[in-house]
């Protein structure tokens, strides 16, 4: 199936947002 | 070791593996393979970006560590020890760093492994960041130490995202050498 890919810079973007749990 | 699974927020964004995070300290003079078990203690483990995040802002950067100390990141299953059967057949890459590189270096790593970007299929195990006095080193762990393409593509995808001067040692070690 497809690799679930993630750069960098969209990793770093959700460092800020809330915490889900 | 059994846990259970780990649950996910459905709006959360799902990563292509669970990991869980261990930690170690080494106790002084040579160690045996169980000391080194009853050393390695679990910290969290994750399987989305928000998870890990949460996590990770809780957790002292690697340099604030004390000497002789490791953060082992696996994936979900795969214990950080040689003798794991996803370990036994492998090695890994060991980047020497000197002091005051390696928060940003493994930082680079893991959001690297996390996000995929090794592009090697199944064949990443984890990663370990090594604080020691004298300098640092980042390991990458990988599952058939015999396929050179694969090992190769760490390398080079190691070196990109860390960034590493051309300076910098880096060597590969099938885990079977240490095993014998």
């Amino acid at each position: 199936g497809t690799r679930i890919v993630y750069e960098r810079a969209f990793l770093m973007n959700l460092r800020n947002s809330p915490i889900s749990r | 070791l059994r846990l259970p699974p780990i649950e996910i927020n459905p709006n959360d964004n799902q990563l292509q593996y669970s990991y869980a995070l261990w930690y170690s300290r080494r106790s002084v003079g040579k160690q045996s393979d169980r000391r080194y078990a009853e050393n390695l203690k679990l910290i969290g483990r994750f399987g989305s970006v928000e998870q890990f995040w949460g996590l990770y802002s809780h957790l002292v950067r690697p340099s604030e560590l004390l000497a002789s100390s490791d953060f082992h990141l696996f994936k979900n299953g795969i214990k950080p020890m040689w003798e794991d059967s996803a370990n036994k057949q492998g090695g890994k890459w060991a980047v020497t760093l000197r002091k005051g590189l390696v928060d940003r270096c493994w930082e680079n790593l893991v959001l690297a492994m996390l996000g995929e970007q090794f592009m090697v299929g199944e064949e990443i195990c984890g990663a370990v960041v090594s604080i020691r006095f004298q300098e640092d080193k980042i390991c990458v762990w990988n599952k058939t130490s015999s396929d050179v393409a694969t090992t190769a593509r760490i390398r080079d995808t190691l070196r990109r995202v860390l960034h590493l001067p051309a300076d910098v040692l880096m060597d590969y070690k099938p885990h079977n050498e240490r095993l014998k």
